[in-house]
């Protein structure tokens, strides 16, 4: 979909496409809307020099500093969600009351060191 | 449930996987307002505010409509100029401990506009009261026991009237005593209704009147809350 992130392969820190399909979980029944959503995930290296695209804090950039002069002490830096996106859910209750519910940060939109 | 599945269903704010019997129609206000959400442009997705319903400009992240479950009451006395009238119950009792009530609205909805000379603009009069003693089935209910909550005429041009009972739904959820409401349509007697064929004839437009139905918007202070602190 549109704001699905790009397919650009690399191992840089960067948001993965992950679908999530209601129907796989059996949650058919009850929600009625969306039939899933593309939540995605981050993954991928903070490598030193981090560049701006990282979305890095200072402070990941100087752990990559310390990492590359001392990689078994210092760990890289993680990769994590920096921008995320709610969703809405339209879904039956026990008493078949409809719910409309929204929900904050359920989608990856950026990642960063 | 599997674990995993309990996980992410209490994650979502709901303790069980609900199971519906009888599902409903989606009401067209909660489609409308889900299909604003999905389809509003990426670039502000972000700054999107799950936890305020901009249609209503109120805090909130539940909607709920919920159908009446009251029922008519049959007098055995005709009143003179009552249409109808009817008993509203809307079964609050969904609503979870930690869920703050900040809306509820009220609509009466008649299954078509008058605009056909027929029901032309026809005065009604339409009285809303919250019950605080319950009265036998089908028995109407004292005016001891009811407080007069809108009082207003109205010309049958449109498909629905609204209400604004935040005050009345909040006042059910503190003191957990929901006894409902009673609604009453009559002619207005100001347009020398006795002096033209009958009441049943002059009630028969508002025999289009259709159902009444309750939105209820509530912020879950377990999720708006802790999503705030994570965001500072």
């Amino acid at each position: 979909s549109a704001d699905s992130p790009p397919v650009t392969p690399s191992n840089l820190c960067k948001p993965r496409r992950l679908y999530i399909s209601f129907s796989d979980v059996g949650w058919e029944n009850w929600i009625i809307a969306p039939q899933g959503y593309m939540a995605n995930y981050c993954l991928g290296e903070c490598p030193f020099p981090l560049t701006a695209e990282l979305n890095s804090t200072n402070h990941a950039i100087l752990q990559t500093m310390v990492h590359s002069l001392d990689p078994q002490g210092t760990p890289q830096p993680c990769c994590v969600p920096v921008r995320l996106s709610p969703i809405s859910i339209l879904y039956y209750d026990n008493n078949d009351n409809v719910v409309l519910r929204h929900y904050e940060d359920m989608v990856v939109d950026e990642c960063g060191c | 449930l599997s674990l995993q599945e309990s996980l992410l269903l209490k994650s979502l704010g709901l303790s069980t996987k609900p199971s519906p019997k009888t599902p409903v129609p989606v009401p067209s206000v909660l489609w409308r307002i889900f299909q604003n959400r999905k389809t509003s442009p990426s670039t502000n997705k972000g700054l999107e505010d799950a936890c305020r319903v901009e249609e209503f400009n109120v805090p909130g992240n539940i909607i709920r409509v919920f159908a009446d479950q009251g029922h008519f009451v049959h007098n055995r006395q005709p009143q003179a100029l009552l249409c109808l009238q009817k008993r509203l119950y809307f079964n609050l009792s969904v609503l979870e401990e930690g869920e703050h009530l900040t809306m509820a609205q009220l609509e009466i909805k008649f299954s078509h506009n008058s605009y056909h000379a027929s029901g032309q603009g026809r005065v009604f009069e339409l009285r809303l009261y919250q019950t605080s003693q319950m009265s036998l089935r089908g028995m109407p209910s004292r005016e001891s026991s009811r407080t007069l909550l809108v009082e207003q005429s109205f010309a049958q041009l449109h498909k629905s009237l609204l209400f604004n009972l935040s005050g009345v739904a909040k006042d059910w959820r503190t003191y957990s005593k929901n006894l409902g409401l009673i609604l009453e349509i009559s002619v207005d007697g100001g347009d020398g209704a006795s002096a033209t064929g009958g009441l049943q004839s002059l009630c028969a437009s508002i025999d289009s009147f259709l159902d009444t139905s309750l939105l209820v918007v509530t912020l879950s202070q377990q999720q708006c809350r802790a999503s705030r602190r994570r965001r500072r």
